[in-house]
């Protein structure tokens, strides 16, 4: 069956979109087909495989009003086995524009659901807020993945997301669990990394993931060259931990 | 007069709230009234001096809804000279809850308008996004500050951000100006900072803050310890910079 991740954190630039592009990647490496979608009006995570919108093509925002499909607006990228419904900055407007119309919270899940069966795994990239996109991918996936930067303001915002994941699950989505929490940007020359990662481990225990996503160079230049880190450099640190987080990832899976 | 200033960036984890509660203090240290604004329901301000919000005493949250006078909603903090008025993660619900109310963009600045002249500088840390919350901080200052993080995503969302600057600026408030750019979490040790670096000094020139925030690890301990990085440690390259900012600042603004 197709599994539906949202890569949810209304805290900002702890690695939502960096996640969502070289999971995805590592996962397509690994022969699984994989569609990520990019729900995030910055469009990171489009412009982070070097893909530009042709004006007139369908994006994430054609598909959440309606007026597409989302078979539409899947394009292939350079990566065999890996599809990504890109998005632009119009995207900004659809919350206003859905914000009286009827099931505006289950667009993005009614759009997905005749793609289901064509992919193993569909990655959903969140904006860094708790709005009506966020609301869409929870309300669309199955599980909820985590990125939890190692840092004090990161771990402040968790309780909330926590309490906006139960309530999506009680009102809109029985399904809708968290899969698991990734500690990102760990530094091992600093204590609050060590910190924040025991203070994640007491709280959450089994759902964090033992892989943990170095703070890496190498991943924030790979942007730049439109391509996720494992094509840029799949030898530095931040490429072999992504590896890592997808094959833990297959294995907690495989045990469900 | 008065200075009122948004801290404004979409891009998430850029150094917003770093920046506001950093250089309120430096410039508060410098004998400057200063009233910090927590326009983000993250409400990171507000604990990054440790702030904790009793029941029933009013944020921006009643202010922007009408319910208290921004004064009722203004609490004093451990640091001569500065205030704040806190937040809680309850803003969130604003922006859904004004959507059809009449000058919904203008309650900020309304409520604001009586405490003109009691402070030098009003600074309004914004969420990572370009809603309503953001809006109203843009309608209610006279200039933006943007923090800039060195790193390609970030650098790509500028454009953004200034047409919507435009956008406000022609709309609902035309005295609004982009007062500068100050780069953060510059880590010399790595290319892509001076490329970004570059990149911002090529196409916004003297808009650029000469003062460069460093990547510096005790600015990221010191919100642990509900204290602003002068506080927590006066000496480390992190508050020489935002010192150094806070006297830019004043050089820039006695030379309009
Ligand atoms: N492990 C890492 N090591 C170094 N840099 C990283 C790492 N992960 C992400 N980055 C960089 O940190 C910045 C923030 O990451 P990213 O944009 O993926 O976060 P985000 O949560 O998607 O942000 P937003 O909240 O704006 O959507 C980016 O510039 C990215 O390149
Ligand atoms: N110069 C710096 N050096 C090291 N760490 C920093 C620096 N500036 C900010 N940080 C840390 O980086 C993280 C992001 O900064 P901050 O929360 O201020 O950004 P923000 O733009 O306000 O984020 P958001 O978009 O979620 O509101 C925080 O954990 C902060 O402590
Ligand atoms: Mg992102
Ligand atoms: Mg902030």
């Amino acid at each position: 069956p197709t599994r539906v991740m949202a890569i949810a954190n209304q805290k900002g630039g702890v690695g939502k979109t960096t996640t969502t592009v070289n999971l995805g990647t590592a996962l397509a490496a690994v022969h699984r087909r994989v569609l990520l979608i990019d729900l995030d009006p910055q469009a990171n995570g489009t412009t982070g495989f070097g893909i530009q919108v042709e004006p007139g093509r369908p994006t994430s925002y054609e598909v959440l009003l309606g007026e597409a499909s989302a078979a539409q607006a899947v394009v292939p990228t350079a990566i065999p086995n890996l599809s990504i419904m890109p998005t632009t900055v119009n995207l900004a407007g659809a919350e206003t524009e859905l914000v009286d119309q009827p099931l505006r919270e289950y667009r993005l899940r009614n759009a997905v659901q005749p793609l289901l069966g064509e992919y193993d795994y569909i990655l959903i990239d969140c904006p860094p807020a708790l709005g009506l996109l966020t609301i869409n991918a929870l309300v669309a996936a199955d599980k909820v993945l985590v990125p939890l930067q190692c840092e004090y303001y990161a771990l402040e915002g968790i309780s909330h997301l926590i309490r906006t994941i139960e309530r999506i699950k009680n009102n809109f989505n029985e399904r809708l669990d968290i899969q698991g929490i990734v500690l990102t940007m760990y530094d091992r020359r600093n204590n609050l990394s060590e910190m924040v990662a025991d203070e994640v481990y007491r709280h959450f225990g089994a759902k964090v993931y033992d892989t943990v996503i170095p703070r890496n160079v190498r991943i924030s230049e790979a942007p730049s060259h439109g391509k996720p880190v494992l094509l840029y450099d799949v030898n530095c640190a931040g490429s072999q931990a992504y590896i890592h987080l997808a094959s833990e990832m297959l294995r907690r899976d495989s045990e469900l």
